[in-house]
């Protein structure tokens, strides 16, 4: 398995 | 201008070993607050925010936010030849050189070390990461750091295929947490019930659990985040099927380095 999701997903710019 | 100094060098030399091994460059954040650190390593799987607020240092100044990336594994190495008892000097000028200036004075025998720093870029950082509401969030689990780092280290240990990629699986059920890590020619499951905090008031292991949830996550991560043990007694770790998974130490009065990690999705 692999991780598919990235942190920016959640987060966004400043 | 800005102009910082620390008295005592162990508390940024255990922020960078905390987070070099991991994260190669951060962007550091001047405000008037404090100091705003964040870094994500180059998957964009883990995220870690520290946050260091003015009266953590022994004197603060900063008259406009200033905002630089900062190359870590240079940090850590310059400041291994620091001395826990150095007075930490943090420097960078009006005229925006783009450096910044460490220095280390040792007390005892007035030897000075000066090392500049040349701002690169970090790329992705910083994020806008909001405080999601506690109901967000299937379980939280507080425990003592250092047991948390046993923990890690025994499923490191144990789970040491020669695989980099070796998965550990977290589940809270009712008032147990359990860690599960593959090896080679078995399994390991580490389980830690809820401990009485009569017993040990000041050790206490902590479940809230909302709905049964379990998640696979990266070993590595998870072991280097545990040495966040250096900047407190406690970690919370709080778990989500749908965001990023936080484990966070607060250090003291003055702030807290939150690691964020997505866990691993079967495909």
């Amino acid at each position: 398995g692999k991780t598919q999701l990235r942190m920016e997903a959640f987060y966004s710019f400043n | 201008i800005l102009e910082l100094r620390l008295v005592q060098a162990t508390l940024f030399k255990n922020v960078l070993e905390a987070i070099s091994d991991l994260f190669s460059k951060a962007n550091f954040d001047f405000s008037g607050t404090g100091l705003e650190l964040q870094a994500m390593d180059t998957s964009h799987v883990a995220l870690v925010a520290l946050l260091l607020r003015a009266e953590a240092f022994n004197h603060y100044l900063c008259d406009r936010d200033l905002s630089m990336g900062l190359n870590l594994a240079d940090m850590a190495k310059a400041f291994r030849c620091a001395n826990n008892d150095d007075i930490i000097t943090i420097k960078a000028e009006e005229d925006w050189s783009d450096t910044v200036t460490f220095t280390f004075e040792s007390p005892e025998d007035g030897e000075i070390s000066i090392f500049d720093f040349d701002f690169v870029g970090t790329n992705g950082v910083p994020l806008e990461i909001p405080e999601f509401p506690e109901s967000e969030y299937q379980a939280k689990v507080r425990m003592p750091s250092a047991k948390f780092m046993r923990i890690c280290k025994k499923l490191s240990s144990f789970g040491d295929s020669g695989d980099r990629d070796t998965v550990v699986i977290i589940s809270v059920d009712k008032e147990c947490v359990n860690f599960f890590t593959r090896g080679k020619t078995g399994t390991s499951t580490i389980v830690c019930r809820q401990t009485q905090t009569v017993d040990k008031p000041k050790e206490p292991t902590l479940i809230e659990m909302k709905e049964q949830v379990s998640l696979a996550f990266d070993l590595r991560y998870m072991n280097s985040f545990s040495k966040g043990s250096t900047l407190s007694d406690q970690v919370t770790i709080s778990l989500s099927s749908n965001l990023p998974a936080v484990f966070e130490y607060k250090i003291a009065e003055t702030g807290y380095i939150r690691y964020y990690m997505l866990p691993r999705i079967e495909e």
